[in-house]
């Protein structure tokens, strides 16, 4: 017996905007403590790890740990169908091969449920390691979409370097290159406009900016967004879930040949 | 030239 609800139901259709066009299928692995995917898209070059903890949620209850591979295409249609303001709950039963989303309006004046099938997802699950990174750097996540749209405008590449003089996003294309640089900033009124450089060692990586842009769908979720880097590991590019959890999404950088 | 890696070479056989 799975039954999970969820008051704010926004997040959960945001999650699923977020994560939608980057993996088709995924596995949602559901335990005492939470939830959670982990997937690779098809070309294997980027992995969101999604996590939401029970204590966000107003009911939890998962009797046993249970795994449902869901279609995110088909889950992101029906979750559009909830209002924004509307509590999901989520529902299963052991050995079902479906799910049951209900929504409720905020007066209770409306309840719809919605039941989508499962499917059998064959999911490498992959060990992330816990890594030492040269950077971090924390910004607005409104700050970082604007900069990843703006630069594909121009390429197809974007390189990330952080000194101690700040984070620059690079790019060139035929018409020629761009370069943004942001500055450690902390004297700000709202922490969440802040950008935060924690530099261990200078770093410099390519990434392709298709990516980084199908990452920043996730901006809704998070006022800001951290950037996590180390030569030949994969960038990490997290959106914290107030007190819930965190989107994470990782990227394979481009080497010159 | 670039060359994209991809994230199996990093996750396999964690």
């Amino acid at each position: 017996m799975l039954e999970l609800r969820l008051v704010q139901g926004s997040l959960l259709k945001k999650v699923l905007e977020s994560i939608k066009d980057l993996v088709n299928d995924a596995n949602f692995d559901f335990s005492s403590s939470g939830f959670s995917l982990q997937s690779m898209d098809s070309s294997h070059v980027a992995l969101v790890a999604l996590l939401l903890k029970s204590e966000g949620f107003e009911h939890y209850r998962c009797d046993r740990n249970t795994s449902m591979g869901m279609n995110l295409g088909n889950m992101s249609k029906m979750l559009k169908c909830a209002g924004n303001d509307d509590i999901i709950t989520i529902k299963g039963d052991d050995g079902s091969d479906t799910v049951t989303f209900m929504f409720e309006s905020p007066t209770q004046d409306k309840i719809a449920d919605f039941e989508m099938k499962l499917m059998d997802i064959d999911s490498e699950h992959l060990g992330i390691p816990e890594a030492e990174y040269h950077a971090i750097v924390k910004m607005p996540s409104a700050e970082f979409a604007r900069i990843c749209k703006d630069l594909a405008s121009i390429g197809d590449t974007v390189v990330i370097s952080v000194t101690k003089e700040g984070v620059k996003f690079s790019t060139r294309g035929d018409i020629g290159t761009a370069n943004i640089v942001l500055r450690q900033n902390t004297t700000v009124d709202k922490p969440e406009d802040a950008t935060v450089i924690e530099m261990n060692e200078p770093v410099s990586m390519t990434f392709a900016l298709r990516y980084m842009n199908s990452f920043t769908k996730a901006t809704p979720l998070s006022n800001t967004v951290t950037i996590s880097m180390s030569p030949d590991l994969p960038v990490v590019v997290e959106y914290k879930i107030a007190e819930m959890g965190y989107v994470r999404f990782y990227l394979a950088p481009k080497m010159e040949e | 030239l670039e060359r994209q890696l991809i994230l199996l070479s990093y996750f396999q056989g964690c």
